[in-house]
């Protein structure tokens, strides 16, 4: 489905975000299907930091791109819906390290309680 | 935990010295200041492995290079302003340390009143750990979860990022999981 153009959105800190990453709000409860204008930054955004390989991005909210959320989601230890919820957005307008999540192995361990 | 791809540290790993840009600074924190974050920020670390870190005023030779850079400054990473990116550091044996100069860097939130206040010594901390050789967790309690908000502060060390440095260098003799812990139980 498409998205109005501004869509209301999210936390009480949201002030505080960065102004170009806040952007990123107006995408809250987009889903596989959906065709927003300016979906492409966020796949840049997902690329910068390892979870889409590719560098030439569309609008469209294809299965590519709900691969790469789940990741993130599950990267972050966010709920993994595949979908842009609240949790999501959040934490992509969140300020951050740079250093790319990808490029990097996970080891296998177990944390002692 | 994380690590980088090929699992990188420090070969020769103590003591490693580490010096700041005498031209990339920010003018609004004493420099006195800045040094006794990054003196606290790297004591975390030493405490649990056995490697040491010590400054030098000799930033040519210096292993570990921190200084803040607006923008694109060289390295193929450009920073973007205020909040966004706020750092990034490479991993070993590369030792380049970044921050956005852009930031409103924090040393304290009592005196800082910004919104956007960044608190350097949690980003410090983080990326230390980078330059050590972790990437970051996925734990959102460690220190080397990727983001951090303005106005918050996270610079302890968890079990998470502990366990991850240590199986790099081993342990600190005088190191104590309990002591851990306890200081985070504390601290919760």
């Amino acid at each position: 489905r498409i998205l109005p153009d501004s869509v209301p959105v999210l936390t009480d800190a949201s002030d505080v975000h960065n102004a170009t990453w806040h952007g990123f709000s107006r995408f809250l409860d987009a889903g596989r299907g959906s065709l927003v204008s300016g979906m492409s930054e966020l796949k840049n955004y997902m690329h910068r930091f390892g979870y889409l390989p590719n560098s030439n991005f569309t609008d469209f909210f294809d299965t590519e791109f709900e691969s790469a959320l789940t990741l993130y989601q599950s990267k972050l230890s966010l709920p993994v819906t595949g979908k842009l919820d609240t949790d999501t957005i959040s934490a992509i307008i969140s300020p951050r390290c740079g250093v790319s999540d990808a490029s990097q192995h996970t080891a296998l361990h177990a944390t002692r309680h | 935990f994380a690590y980088f791809y090929g699992k990188p540290r420090w070969e020769r790993p103590s003591p490693l010295t580490y010096a700041f840009s005498p031209n990339h600074t920010v003018s609004y924190l004493n420099p006195s200041d800045v040094r006794d974050i990054f003196c606290r920020a790297f004591s975390r670390w030493s405490a649990v492995i056995p490697v040491n870190f010590t400054e030098t005023q000799n930033y040519t030779s210096a292993d570990i290079k921190i200084g803040f850079y607006r923008g694109d400054h060289g390295d193929g990473k450009p920073f973007d302003g205020v909040l966004g990116v706020l750092a990034h550091a490479f991993s070993p044996e590369n030792g380049q340390f970044h921050l956005d100069e852009a930031e409103s860097w924090a040393i304290d939130f009592k005196t800082d009143k910004s919104k956007e206040a960044i608190d350097l010594e949690s980003v410090a901390t983080h990326e230390i750990g980078h330059v050590l050789g972790l990437a970051h967790s996925s734990v959102k309690e460690a220190v080397m979860y990727p983001s951090l908000r303005p106005r918050t502060k996270k610079v302890n060390l968890r079990v998470d990022d502990v366990e991850g440095v240590q199986a790099l260098y081993g342990s600190n003799p005088n190191f104590r999981f309990s002591s851990l812990l306890s200081e985070n139980s504390y601290n919760h």
